[in-house]
């Protein structure tokens, strides 16, 4: 009467414990320490006055000297070239003149 | 005003080229 087979059950462990962390991407994590700290590609300051354009909501959108009134302590240069960038980049455009700009992403 | 419908499409257009 040999039994066959009853040595199999429990062997060696499962070599398949799942792992802690399935790879939920942490993408673009690493900062590359820039000297102008960037998020999402903007600098602070650009952000900053993309921010402002996008939560102003008049039909004709922030004018520049509005701009310069809510960043105060800003340097004028500084508005100016986020501005710029900003305006570069697509996501602001200016509307009745050169000096009053509104975002794309919110109407 | 037509102006400011022709800067907000060309914005986008750009922003869309950026692959935003």
């Amino acid at each position: 009467n040999m039994t066959q087979g009853s040595f199999s059950a429990g062997g060696a462990p499962l070599a398949q414990s799942v792992p802690a962390r399935s790879g939920m991407g942490e993408v673009g994590g690493g900062y590359s320490g820039n000297s102008d700290m960037q998020m999402n590609g903007l600098t602070p300051h650009q952000s900053q006055v993309l921010n402002l354009i996008r939560s102003y909501c008049g039909s004709e959108g922030m004018s520049f000297d509005e701009l310069k009134k809510k960043l105060h302590g800003l340097n004028l240069n500084t508005i100016k070239q986020a501005v710029e960038f900003l305006s570069n980049e697509g996501h602001i455009y200016s509307t009745v003149d050169e000096d009053h700009f509104k975002s794309t992403d919110a109407d | 005003l037509q102006r400011i419908q022709r800067n907000k499409q060309a914005a986008l257009r750009r922003l869309a080229a950026r692959g935003a």
